[in-house]
């Protein structure tokens, strides 16, 4: 038994009033202020970060090897893809690999142009397309590109594509199966990429991708800005799959690899 | 679920008893849950939650309704009346500018091609200014959309936003353009010298409409942002992106509270026609899902 102290009632409220608007959700902050009313306050912190620290590390990371190793960047519209492949490609640049793009958002006015732009900024070769071209074809001549050009790493950008659009979503899956026809290792890397100011409909997003493709990694971007992000630790408990890095600006180097203990601090305040 | 409750709770009036607070409160807290769910702010729930309750306690029951679906009624009522009826653009200088400001990768772009659409098709003569010098394709993006329409862009290439709305509107005076619609660079709120750029462009242009572009699919972050827009630049109104997905839309709602400014259109694809005029009414069953 334990004597309730007046301070509880309002510690837990102005608690759950942090975990809410860092995006946490209702389902998580509900089990965690479940868990903080059979504790003394003292243990409060401690115990809410434990909780999130363990569900974020409580993935582990594959990372597959391959030559070329593929990476396929997917998710809905506008949470930075191509930029992200800009900013990945600067870092395994930086680690002496030969780096392919594949513009393969052939849908998007300025998609091809954005990429190449990038493309050139961190030292990667590109394969450009046409509008209209199919994306699966597109991946498939970068995929021989980087086999003849003895590419270390191939990395295939996508439309933005909402999960709710069925035939989207099949389109994506088919530039899949093309690269695993080529290799059936390929794509090494299935990466959904996550809005960081995005709220609950993260997890819709992150369950039709991890459905469709079966995700290898999330990056988690924008976190810059003033949103905590916390969706994504609901994202990693309902799909398993881990966060490998978060995106912190527009520019090359605002990639940073995820690291849940400093992810839980920001995201208590 | 809920939605098809309030359709029956809509119609009718009763005459026997008063909604105690017991009822007003458990009803609510279903309703709090789903508001939260749905990416509502968390305070902003808080106060709405005090506003029904109070509203409805004491509110005479009604007819063949549980008090749980009465409450419900009063909430999509209350929440059609906060987000507000549509409110057409306000195009009374020549030619009327509208400037497009927002976050990064919010539809900014896709949206200033989509009223150009909208307006023409009202008989209007718009011109779209690139006035986004920063993101790499920017301009490409935004020509290459507006050609596929025969749009006018503003087509000289300068380093400086500013000076480049400055330019582009003393041409659209010139060729005498009816409106002329500003993108810009994607920017944080806490972005100051991004924040000073918005500032300058909108001094340099007299304005008719400045459009803070939201992401349906933003969370709790959205207060912050629509708070920090309108104190630093000030907005006259809101558009509501990506609502084709299945976002709940609750950041709508923050906003609105925010800024208490009209959501006026909402972007439903990313074609140029994917834009409609935003009436409360489906927004408010689709926040409370
Ligand atoms: N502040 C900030 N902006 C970012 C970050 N990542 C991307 N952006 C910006 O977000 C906007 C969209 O980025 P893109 O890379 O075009 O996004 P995308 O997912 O490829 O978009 P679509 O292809 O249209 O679906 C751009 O303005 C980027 O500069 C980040 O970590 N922080
Ligand atoms: N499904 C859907 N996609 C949209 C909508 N509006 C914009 N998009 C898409 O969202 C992505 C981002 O749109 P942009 O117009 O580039 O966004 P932006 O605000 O100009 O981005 P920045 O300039 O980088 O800040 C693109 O893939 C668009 O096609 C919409 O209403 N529905
Ligand atoms: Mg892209
Ligand atoms: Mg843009």
């Amino acid at each position: 038994r334990r004597i309730i102290t007046r301070r509880d009632p309002q510690l837990l409220e102005e608690i759950e009033e942090v975990l809410y608007e860092g995006d946490l959700g209702v389902e998580l902050t509900e089990n965690i202020l479940e868990e903080l009313r059979k504790i003394p306050p003292e243990k409060y912190m401690d115990r809410i970060k434990e909780i999130l620290i363990s569900i974020l590390e409580g993935v582990e990371v594959k990372e597959k090897e391959g030559k070329p190793r593929v990476w396929m960047f997917v998710g809905v519209n506008g949470v930075g893809k191509t930029t992200t492949i800009g900013k990945i490609g600067k870092m395994l640049r930086k680690e002496g690999k030969r780096v392919l793009f594949a513009a393969c958002d052939t849908y998007r006015t300025g998609a091809q142009e954005q990429l190449k732009i990038w493309a050139e900024r961190v030292g990667a070769d590109i394969v450009l397309s046409q509008y209209g071209a199919d994306p699966g074809a597109v991946a498939f001549d970068a995929y021989e590109a980087a086999l003849h050009r003895g590419m270390d790493e191939l990395l295939i950008d996508t439309a933005g594509r909402l999960h709710t659009k069925h035939p989207l979503m099949e389109e994506m899956k088919k530039i899949k199966r093309v690269l695993s026809k080529k290799n059936p290792d390929a794509p090494h890397e299935i990466v959904l990429v996550v809005d960081g100011t995005t709220g609950q409909n993260a997890l819709n997003q992150a369950k039709s991708f991890h459905e469709a493709l079966g995700l290898s990694g999330i990056v988690l971007t924008k976190l810059d800005g003033t949103a905590k992000g916390g969706i994504v630790v609901h994202v990693v408990k309902e799909i398993g799959v881990p966060v490998r890095y978060i995106g912190v600006g527009e520019g090359e180097d605002d990639l940073i690899p995820f690291n849940p203990e400093e992810f839980v601090k920001a995201l208590l305040g | 679920g809920l939605t098809e409750k309030l359709e029956r709770a809509i119609n009718f009036f009763g005459k026997k008893g008063r909604l105690t607070p017991k009822d007003v409160k458990q009803g609510l807290e279903e309703i709090r849950k789903a508001l939260l769910e749905a990416d509502v702010n968390y305070k902003v729930v808080r106060e709405f939650i005090k506003m029904v309750e109070e509203e409805a306690t004491g509110e005479r029951v009604l007819k063949s309704f549980t008090p749980r679906e009465q409450i419900l009624k009063i909430v999509y009522e209350k929440l059609i009346e906060i987000l507000g009826k549509h409110e057409p653009l306000k195009l009374s200088r020549s030619p009327s500018p509208i400037i497009l400001l927002g976050l990064q990768g919010s539809g900014k772009t896709t949206t200033a091609v989509k009223l150009a659409y909208l307006l023409r098709k009202k008989g209007k003569n718009p011109l779209l200014v690139p006035a986004d010098v920063k993101r790499p394709a920017a301009f490409e993006q935004l020509r290459d959309l507006a050609a596929r329409y025969d749009f006018p862009v503003y087509d000289k290439r300068l380093p400086d936003a500013v000076k480049l709305s400055k330019l582009a509107l003393s041409m659209a005076v010139l060729k005498r353009y009816d409106v002329v619609i500003f993108d810009t660079a994607g920017r944080l709120h806490i972005d100051e010298e991004m924040i000073e750029e918005a500032r300058k462009i909108r001094d340099t242009v007299n304005y008719d409409e400045l459009l803070l572009v939201v992401d349906a699919m933003t969370g709790q972050d959205a207060v912050n942002v629509a708070r920090e827009f309108q104190e630093k630049v000030g907005i006259t109104g809101v558009i509501l992106t990506k609502l084709d997905g299945d976002a709940r839309g609750g950041a709508a709602l923050s906003v609105r509270r925010i800024t208490g400014k009209p959501i006026k259109y909402i972007g439903v694809g990313e074609k140029v026609e994917d834009l409609e005029e935003f009436h409360p009414e489906r927004l408010a069953s689709r926040i409370l899902g």
